[in-house]
């Protein structure tokens, strides 16, 4: 626990005093191994430990408070900072409404987008969902099963092009008197061009107000690879990291907001269509430093 | 990365670290290989050796002592092989993957959809049969996995079937309940051959950080887990926490995902593999 270990580092340095690089070297040390561990990329935990000490120095220790529990409340802080301070809501941006999902192979998509359906469903929208990822076997069918069996319109098509299957989707939402639709595309690496070039086709033909790239919660130093290479590409807005039900630290989300800045919107929590949790900062923070 | 002729120097020890954790070798592994370095600082500062070859031979050596498990010499018939992991890692695909190099090696093949649970995962892998020319097996309206399973032994046996390979849901090791499934699953495969299941597969994403140790961990402990596939290698993560597993579990890597179609899978290769992580 975390939190014991700085305040073993501590015990010599109770009452008054300052906190000095000296004292707080081996304290940073351990928590940078603790940020490490929950698999925050090694560059931002870099970072995050610096803006950690450029906040600590110099700061008093009074007797009220131990400065193990003084560094480790400005870690928490600055984690809260990192993660995003107020929780940032999925604007709504005029009906209809229009989502793009991407993301690496098996982070959750799919699921995902039946998800948001549903919770848009809850909040009295008329949401419809259409796939474009005519690669995976059974991808289609996937969507649909999940759209019949929690009553979401699915829009049936019966191209195997990515770009009309995006265009009749659009053209097909004034007939279903929907007000979201929302559009699941393939896995794909960011490295493999065709396929992100594909990406970049689907989002121009769609031009939907909002692009959440859908992550992996378990993810490790890769997390960073793979944002850099989506919004290069193709941009996105917002983030969804999922599989937040696993005892995973989930350091990924503080690489991915570090490189690019967008907001966590939401986290899955389980395979159930209602297991999709708005994005907390502060308990997120609790759970990385474990 | 590391040439030869470099010194041993502080910053030099850095960037070392900094390229091991890039690789997800994590904490542990990562400390373990930079202390090889100073002790051996000697060697490589007198150019006997130099810091890729030091690495290279202590990673390994790791990978050298995994035992081979639960591959009996004598190869029973059906061969049954159970394939677990957690969601989205790629069990269905490198099923689909495996069936063929089986039947490439002339062997008949039945793959059983024991995943009753996830929308159209029985519909994913029947098409993976098809690709695969084998054998296909699902469940009867609303049977338990472990019922399908035991079918597919049954018929497995009445038609002289050489291999089966049992695709199930994926389940976080953290739910108590689903991991119970899956030992009931594998109690009935044992009723019907008592060393079966022959293999049992876990599968591993190489995007998957330190959680890919805790997920070795609590899969092996119940349920023995005789390999480890590693998956989506053709993407940028090198999966160096496969190290860690090896090192504390012994459980040896058997074969490697490098993309999403059938002819995807390869052996895995310890030297390749390492030479890989610091590319
Ligand atoms: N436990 C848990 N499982 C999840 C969560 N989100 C998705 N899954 C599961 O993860 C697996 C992969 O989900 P998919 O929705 O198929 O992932 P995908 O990104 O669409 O996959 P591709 O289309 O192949 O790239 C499935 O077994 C889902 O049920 C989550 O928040 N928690
Ligand atoms: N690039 C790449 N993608 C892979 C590889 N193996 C599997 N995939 C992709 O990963 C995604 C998930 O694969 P599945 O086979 O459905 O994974 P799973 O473990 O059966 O998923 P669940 O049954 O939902 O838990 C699919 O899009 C696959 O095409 C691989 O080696 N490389
Ligand atoms: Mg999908
Ligand atoms: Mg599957």
């Amino acid at each position: 626990e975390l939190t014991d270990k700085l305040e073993a580092v501590f015990k010599s340095i109770r009452g008054h005093g300052k906190l000095t690089e000296q004292n707080i070297k081996h304290a940073l040390r351990d928590i940078r191994r603790a940020l490490l561990e929950a698999d925050v990329n090694f560059k931002v935990a870099k970072h995050f430990i610096e803006s950690v000490q450029d906040k600590a120095l110099g700061t008093e220790v009074f007797e009220s408070i131990t400065p193990g529990q003084l560094i480790v409340k400005i870690v928490h802080d600055e984690l809260i900072k990192l993660l995003g301070e107020k929780d940032v809501r999925l604007q709504i941006k005029g009906s209809p409404e229009i989502f793009m999902v991407c993301g690496l192979q098996g982070s959750g998509k799919t699921t995902t987008i039946a998800k948001l359906a549903h919770y848009f469903r809850k909040n009295g929208r008329n949401p419809m969902v259409s796939s474009v990822d005519v690669y995976r076997p059974a991808a289609i069918d996937q969507l649909r099963v999940l759209a019949r069996n929690n009553k979401i319109t699915f829009f049936e098509c019966d191209s195997d092009d990515p770009v009309s299957i995006a265009a009749k989707a659009i053209e097909a939402i004034n007939t279903n008197d929907a007000d979201v639709l929302l559009i699941d595309t393939a896995g794909r690496l960011h490295i493999d061009n065709a396929m992100m070039e594909e990406l970049s086709k689907v989002r121009n033909i769609l031009n939907p107000h909002h692009v959440l790239f859908v992550a992996d919660g378990m993810t490790g130093q890769d997390a960073v690879n793979a944002v850099e290479g989506f919004i290069d590409f193709i941009d996105f807005d917002g983030v969804i990291l999922t599989k937040l039900d696993s005892d995973t630290r989930g350091g990924a989300a503080l690489s991915i907001r570090h490189v690019t800045g967008k907001p966590i919107l939401f986290v899955g929590t389980g395979e159930r269509i209602e297991a999709l949790d708005v994005f907390y900062p502060d308990r997120y923070a609790s759970r990385i430093l474990g | 990365l590391l040439p030869f002729g470099a010194t041993i120097t502080d910053d030099m020890l850095d960037e070392v670290e900094e390229a091991l954790y890039e690789a997800d070798l994590g904490v542990h592994a990562s400390e373990f290989l930079v202390e090889k370095l100073r002790d051996r600082a000697g060697e490589i500062n007198s150019g006997k050796t130099d810091p890729y070859t030091v690495m290279k031979e202590s990673i390994l050596s790791i990978i050298d002592h995994a035992k081979e498990k639960g591959t009996p010499t004598e190869k029973s018939r059906p061969y049954i092989i159970l394939v677990v992991g957690v969601n989205g890692v790629g069990k269905t695909t490198t099923i689909g993957k495996l069936a063929l190099r089986y039947k490439n090696e002339g062997s008949s093949v039945l793959l059983a959809a024991c995943d009753t649970f996830r929308a159209a995962a029985v519909d994913q892998l029947e098409i993976w049969a098809k690709r695969a020319n084998a054998e296909f097996i699902k469940a009867q309206e609303g049977a338990d996995p472990a019922s399908v399973a035991y079918d597919a032994i049954m018929r497995a046996k009445a038609r002289s079937t050489d291999v089966v390979i049992i695709d199930t849901a994926g389940r976080l090791h953290t739910s108590r309940n689903l991991m119970e499934e899956l030992k009931k699953i594998r109690r009935v495969l044992g009723k019907s051959d008592e060393s079966a299941p022959h293999e049992t597969l876990l599968v591993l994403d190489a995007t998957t950080g330190q959680n890919a140790l805790t997920q070795a961990d609590v899969f092996n402990r119940d349920l023995n887990i005789s390999g480890i596939v590693l998956t989506k290698l053709d993407g940028t993560a090198k999966g160096g926490i496969v190290i860690s597993i090896i090192d504390k579990l012994k459980i040896p890597i058997k074969l490697i995902g490098i993309g999403e179609g059938v002819d995807d899978l390869r052996d895995f290769d310890p030297e390749s593999f390492t030479e890989a992580l610091f590319a």
